[in-house]
């Protein structure tokens, strides 16, 4: 289940 | 990555970093909240499971080690050092922590971007982390003093809420497609509730007394 939305924030 | 947002990470490293500095090299932790350092903790380990699923870059990457790394390291420090724990204003720090865990988690389940498990505790996190100073205040309020340790960590945290909002409307008119309401939303209430501290904190500043926030 991999991540699909693109959460590229700490 | 613009200016804002990796301003906005130094300045939440230094956060973490300086507070647990300072715990290991004075052994005290007076006037900071367990609770609230328990429920860090809890909102990086839920934010950052995709640490074993998707790489974005080893700046992420590094980051998401140090801030789960020294947010433990305090949570240790503060239950488990022998001369730290003594320095814990245990009975001051009263705030019923876990009940805010359960509405986060409800609120996860029914608002979230996508109805996965990586996607409702990535929810969870930001609503837990928007709340999570709660019991530090709350504790400031009790204790009614402000000294440098707690003045700089939360002054820090508030600085960097505000390059994380400052970098959310950078994004938001630079790219296409970047909108998150939820990241935003628990963003802004989060920083509501710094600014609340901030307005009591600069006019006991201003006047030179020390803090005393409204019972």
């Amino acid at each position: 289940e991999g991540r699909d939305l693109n959460h590229d924030e700490l | 990555m613009n200016m804002f947002r990796f301003l906005g990470d130094m300045t939440h490293l230094f956060s973490v970093l300086v507070l647990l500095l300072k715990i290991h090299t004075i052994k005290s932790c007076a006037g900071i909240s367990l609770k609230t350092q328990e429920l860090y903790a809890i909102v990086f380990a839920t934010r950052y499971l995709d640490l074993f699923t998707d790489y974005i870059s080893l700046y992420n990457t590094v980051m998401k080690l140090v801030y789960l790394g020294s947010s433990l390291s305090i949570v240790w420090y503060m239950r488990r050092h022998k001369l730290v724990r003594r320095s814990y204003d245990k009975d001051q720090d009263t705030f019923r922590h876990h009940f805010l865990i359960l509405p986060c988690l409800i609120l996860a389940l029914l608002i979230n971007e996508k109805f996965t498990f990586m996607e409702v505790m990535w929810a969870f996190s930001l609503y837990l982390e928007a709340v999570a100073i709660l019991p530090q205040l709350v504790l400031l309020q009790r204790t009614r003093n402000i000294d440098n340790l707690t003045g700089q960590y939360v002054f820090l945290l508030g600085a960097y809420r505000s390059f994380y909002i400052l970098n959310w409307i950078y994004r938001y008119f630079t790219e296409v497609h970047y909108v998150h309401w939820i990241t935003w939303i628990s963003g802004l209430v989060q920083t509501l509730l710094y600014g609340d501290f901030f307005y009591y904190y600069f006019h006991s500043w201003k006047n030179n007394e020390k803090l005393q926030l409204p019972a």
